[in-house]
């Protein structure tokens, strides 16, 4: 997270962490994670965590440790090869089911999904959460969760973002219609945030409720713009995977 | 006696024509106007003798200078004419003083003098040349004019060319001075400019015998003289036979401005030069943790290189991890992407196993090794040799026979944690 501050799990419960690579996901009940497909794509049986604030092998052995039944990745994601990096990141979601049921607490609380009513829809200026373990202005990689409030930006913000790769192709870092453009100068996700919420508060509603309108997905810097996948687009999906296979 | 600026006069002395007196001093300013002289002659002159006009005589003064002193009984020399004696001044102002001393012992009749206003030649009379080409006399005055293809600097004295402006775009060219090598033109100033794209230095290069300049005066100031203006260093001025400065100049700037300077006189060849566009070098780095791709002792503007990150290390662009990068020697000789380094593989925290340990590593970077171990004496490890896990370039902690899979401790069996002590019947 660039430009963000310390946060504890109890700010952002539905934070799951993933080892191996460092990454995140949200909880969304008791038997499914949702994260970004290509956290999981090279791995099928994600090392996962939840209920932890700080990277530290005492807090691991004493959060829950979440195991893997299955990860299902969009159909809509493309294969990627390992020779070149991934520029495309369309269709950019997964979930994870679990084994077991996650035991629910003040540390362990999963994240709405979004309604599909036109009152979820968002508008340049929205101001969401993100968090995470990912790398910081300062450091690759970081022991304690952060987190962050960032806006929403018009989707023509993040394609104006310069592409410094000589040999990028025009087909390479395509911005679609499946994705958020958020951010501002200096706040934003990075490496090692990704497949955590982008959380709003849920409209109209007299307890505050948070859902996930956004999944951290990518970006081609960091500090400035990132990318989201846009999780209303897959909420019939995701509702559909997990009736399936439940 | 003063008085407005007059075309002619006449100047007599006192009591003219009758004998002057004692003990006078008299003078005349004579004027007339701007751009005439003056034509003084004398017409009649008796004025008591004397050795150098000691004690009377009639002084004529232009400047401060005594320009004539008249004294005696004069007569025209020539039959047809009335003057006696005559000056002319290309000036238009006099100063006239005559003087009589007290020893008078014969009676004189003084002098009788005229003055009229002529036309003075300002392009001959006086030392000083006005005009640097060619000068044209009027009466009351003169005007400067110059060959063809010259023109008339704002001073209205000296001729110059129009040889300023020319623009050097081409990445490749040479450039002379006026007529080369025909002597230059006098009095000029001609710049030029050499602007290559950026990524490109301008190098001149400058053959000994295509130089000559009129050479520096005794002090060492060049009279005539070249200049090149580079971003942030100056060379020259240059002048002399042969080129005296380095025969090639690289300036480390994509623009150059060159000035060749020329005063009134002594033109002599000029010069020659011959310039091209070099392009800017990146430095090759240091390469211990990745390797350049295509691998040159020398890179320049616009190479671009494909860095390919060592086994167990990785580069992080935005939220993408990759092997490899590219990057491109830009026009400030920096290379682009100079923020990306291959970094060591990170492969986070070990995850803990049940009835078991690992210690929490430094570090979790590539090559960094940890080791599990089971909780004896109640459990050991399933695979003897299992407990070392090496951060591998994958990223992630590899085990010689597991692999990526983690150690299982299994609980020892059959080892009583106080043996049964038998009791001798």
């Amino acid at each position: 997270i660039f430009g963000g501050q310390p946060a504890k799990i109890e700010n952002f419960p539905w934070q799951v962490f993933f080892n191996h690579p460092t990454a995140g996901g949200a909880l969304i009940n008791e038997y499914w994670v949702l994260t970004a497909a290509h956290v999981v794509e090279k791995n099928s049986d994600p090392s996962m965590y939840a209920g932890i604030t700080a990277l530290r092998l005492a807090d691991l052995e004493n959060a829950q440790r979440l195991y893997t039944k299955r990860v299902i990745i969009h159909p809509g994601w493309k294969e990627d090869d390992d020779l070149n990096p991934r520029t495309n990141f369309d269709n950019d979601i997964a979930l994870v089911q679990l084994k077991d049921p996650v035991k629910m607490g003040p540390k362990f609380s999963p994240i709405c999904l979004p309604g599909t009513s036109s009152e979820y829809n968002l508008s340049p200026g929205d101001m969401g959460l993100i968090s995470g373990w990912g790398r910081t202005e300062k450091r690759l990689h970081v022991i304690n969760l952060r987190g962050a409030k960032v806006p929403v930006t018009s989707l023509e913000t993040c394609k104006q973002v310069k592409e410094e790769n000589p040999t990028a192709r025009p087909e390479d870092y395509v911005i679609t219609d499946n994705m958020i453009c958020a951010g501002e100068k200096g706040v934003d996700s990075c490496k090692g945030d990704s497949g955590g919420a982008f959380a709003f508060q849920v409209p109209n509603v007299k307890a505050p409720k948070f859902y996930v309108a956004g999944l951290v997905s990518w970006g081609k810097k960091c500090g400035a713009y990132g990318v989201y996948t846009k999780v209303k687009n897959y909420v019939d999906w995701i509702l559909k995977t997990m009736q399936e296979n439940s | 006696f003063s008085a407005e600026p007059t075309m002619h006069g006449e100047i007599l002395s006192p009591n003219y024509p009758q004998a002057y007196p004692n003990d006078v001093v008299k003078s005349w300013d004579i004027e007339v106007p701007e751009g005439f002289g003056i034509h003084l002659y004398f017409t009649h002159v008796d004025i008591e003798p004397s050795e150098s006009c000691a004690y009377d005589s009639v002084q004529i003064i232009s400047g401060g200078i005594e320009e004539g002193r008249l004294c005696g009984q004069r007569t025209s020399k020539s039959p047809n004419s009335p003057i006696i004696e005559e000056f002319q001044f290309p000036y238009n102002k006099l100063q006239v003083v005559f003087t009589s001393d007290f020893s008078i012992e014969e009676q004189f009749t003084g002098f009788a003098a005229y003055y009229t206003a002529i036309d003075v030649n300002e392009c001959t009379d006086f030392t000083d040349v006005p005009c640097s080409h060619f000068c044209n006399n009027f009466i009351g005055g003169y005007f400067c004019s110059c060959p063809p293809e010259y023109f008339l600097h704002d001073d209205m004295r000296n001729c110059g060319v129009n040889c300023s402006g020319d623009v050097f775009t081409a990445l490749i060219g040479e450039i002379s001075s006026p007529n080369y090598p025909n002597p230059y033109p006098e009095n000029s100033r001609c710049e030029y400019q050499i602007q290559l794209q950026e990524g490109f230095q301008v190098v001149v290069t400058m053959q000994r015998e295509d130089f000559d300049v009129e050479p520096a005066d005794s002090e060492g100031n060049c009279p005539d003289s070249l200049t090149f203006a580079a971003k942030n260093q100056q060379f020259g001025p240059y002048c002399g036979d042969g080129f005296p400065g380095p025969l090639t100049i690289r300036t480390q700037s994509n623009t150059l401005g060159i000035v060749f300077q020329t005063d009134l006189m002594g033109q002599k060849k000029g010069w020659k030069l011959r310039y091209h566009g070099d392009p800017i070098s990146c430095p090759k780095e240091s390469t211990a943790n990745s390797n350049w791709e295509p691998d040159k002792a020398k890179y320049v503007f616009k190479d671009v290189v494909k860095i390919t990150c060592v086994d167990g290390f990785e580069v992080v662009e935005g939220h993408v991890s990759s092997t490899s990068y590219y990057s491109t020697c830009q026009s400030d000789g920096q290379w682009s992407n100079s923020g990306l380094k291959c970094q060591p593989v990170y492969c986070g925290i070990p995850d803990p196993i049940a009835n078991g340990k690992v210690e929490e590593p430094e570090n979790s970077v590539f090559g960094t090794v940890i080791h599990y171990t089971c909780e004896e004496p109640y459990y050991y490890m399933e695979h003897e040799e299992g407990g070392e896990y090496r951060c591998a370039a994958n990223g992630r902690w590899v085990n010689d026979q597991l692999g990526i899979e983690l150690p299982r401790c299994i609980p020892v069996c059959g080892v009583p944690t106080e043996p049964f002590q038998v009791q001798q019947k």
